[in-house]
């Protein structure tokens, strides 16, 4: 998997 | 962060305010669904789990903070404080049809098969259709009060903006995440009928019908 950024939206 | 993504923030954040001071303001909450707030609130709370692990910046943190607590709050006068008010009859909605599909449907279809992963996934599934209750009940009653479809347009407005946020980042930042488009777009799709009776404002005079 690629590495997930992280979750940067509301 | 683009202007498509502010306006959405803020367009979540009017919807979120407008209905918390409704309630307040009018010290009841008829002809809205408890149900529907009690799903925002499990979407916040799933969601914004990062504000624990993760700092984006202050802003993400606030608006993450004011997100959950604006919603509990919601649900608290609706469930604690004005439950009387509640119609209870009118919101029959069956939740247990959305929150079962969607936790399967986030444990098979998502990026990373970890907890917080899956929880952030299982959110964005729910939140495209936490408001169906809402419009379920609506189309009970056969009418919306005026506030309530402000309420309901800020919030559809704000993912539909969204879709308009993926669209520039995708073609600036080269960024997109299909699980959130996707859900997005669905989200978006089921307040088409409300958008075009509310553009079209001709119902206002009479109550709104689905």
């Amino acid at each position: 998997d690629i590495e997930r950024a992280q979750h940067d939206e509301l | 962060m683009n202007v498509f993504r502010l306006t959405g923030d803020l367009s979540h954040l009017a919807a979120i305010i407008i209905l918390l001071l409704k309630i307040w303001k009018s010290r009841s909450c008829a002809g809205i669904s408890g149900k529907s707030q009690i799903l925002f609130a499990i979407v916040f709370t799933t969601r914004y789990l990062d504000l624990l692990t993760s700092f984006i910046s202050l802003y993400n943190t606030c608006m993450k903070v004011i997100y959950i607590g604006c919603a509990y709050a919601t649900v608290y006068l609706i469930y604690a404080k004005f439950r009387a008010t509640y119609d209870g009859n009118h919101d029959s909605f069956r939740v247990e049809f959305l929150v079962v599909p969607v936790g399967g449907l986030s444990v098979l279809i998502n990026h990373d098969f970890s907890p917080l992963e899956i929880l952030w996934t299982f959110s964005i599934y729910l939140e495209s259709v936490a408001i169906l209750p809402q419009l379920f009940m609506i189309s009970k009653t056969g009418e919306a009060e005026t506030i309530t479809t402000h309420y309901l347009f800020c919030l559809g407005l704000y993912r539909a903006l969204y879709l308009f946020n993926w669209i520039w980042r995708f073609y600036f930042e080269g960024f997109f995440d299909m699980i959130a488009i996707v859900a997005g777009v669905v989200q978006t799709v089921l307040y088409c009928d409300f958008f075009y009776l509310y553009v079209t404002k001709g119902w206002f005079s009479r109550p709104y019908r689905l």
